[in-house]
């Protein structure tokens, strides 16, 4: 989900 | 990582550079709005709050600490340092925190993506994130002339967020196993970071306006409202 992808950002 | 993701964190850590370098070598923080730099100081501390419980890479874990470090720095140099302080425009940095803190916080407690202490907070500061920039695009508009370094760091600010959707929008193209997965992904397009990001960057599309105008005359840099 798009939500999981952005939380390996910063 | 992508090249996108990594020219926006680049384009990120280059807008602090510039402001530090502009409070520590000219003394004054003339232009900057104090208010913006608390929130942003708000949303990393809020972000990372999975720093030492959650970890993804060396990088990752160093750049967090670079944030934090930094934007507590210069919070201390606008609100203590005895020369900076003094050239705080305080009376056109007027914005109230509370009218971007609560309707995120709530905004948050809605539609979070778990609901734990930790997801809510992380939520809030993808939201809160969006908007911080808003007291510093106010400021700049009282403000008559506004001085290169703090033009170049707003310029660099917004930068950063227009590199990290072309990295979303790359990342969701790419990173899929499945080839018909991005169609479901794109209804998903209106989520939380998503949304945030859009915001963010719509709002600097006026000063990118103004940045590049000035830019292209030769003139100072100056918004009208």
């Amino acid at each position: 989900c798009l939500q999981e992808h952005v939380k390996d950002e910063l | 990582m992508n090249l996108f993701r990594l020219a926006g964190d680049m384009t990120h850590l280059l807008s602090i550079v510039v402001l530090l370098l502009k409070i520590r070598t000219t003394k004054s923080c003339a232009g900057i709005s104090l208010k913006t730099q608390e929130l942003y100081a708000l949303v990393f501390v809020t972000r990372y709050l999975d720093l030492f419980s959650r970890y993804v890479s060396f990088y990752n874990s160093v750049m967090k600490l670079v944030f934090l470090g930094t934007s507590f720095a210069i919070v201390w140099y606008m609100r203590y340092h005895k020369v900076v302080k003094q050239t705080y425009n305080k009376d056109e940095d007027t914005f109230k925190h509370y009218f971007l803190v609560l309707p995120s916080f709530v905004l948050a407690l809605l539609i979070p993506h778990a609901f734990n202490t930790v997801e809510i907070l992380w939520t809030f500061s993808i939201y809160l994130e969006a908007v911080a920039i808003l007291p510093q695009l106010v400021l700049l508009q009282r403000s008559r002339n506004i001085d290169n370094l703090t033009g170049n760091y707003v310029f660099l600010l917004g930068g950063y967020r227009v590199l990290y959707l072309f990295n979303w929008v790359y990342r969701l193209f790419m990173e899929e196993n499945h080839k018909m997965r991005w169609i479901r992904d794109f209804v998903e397009i209106l989520n939380t970071a998503w949304m945030s990001g859009l915001v963010q960057t719509a709002l600097y599309a006026d000063f990118f306006y103004y940045y590049i105008k000035s830019w292209k005359n030769r003139e100072k840099l100056k918004l009208t409202a």
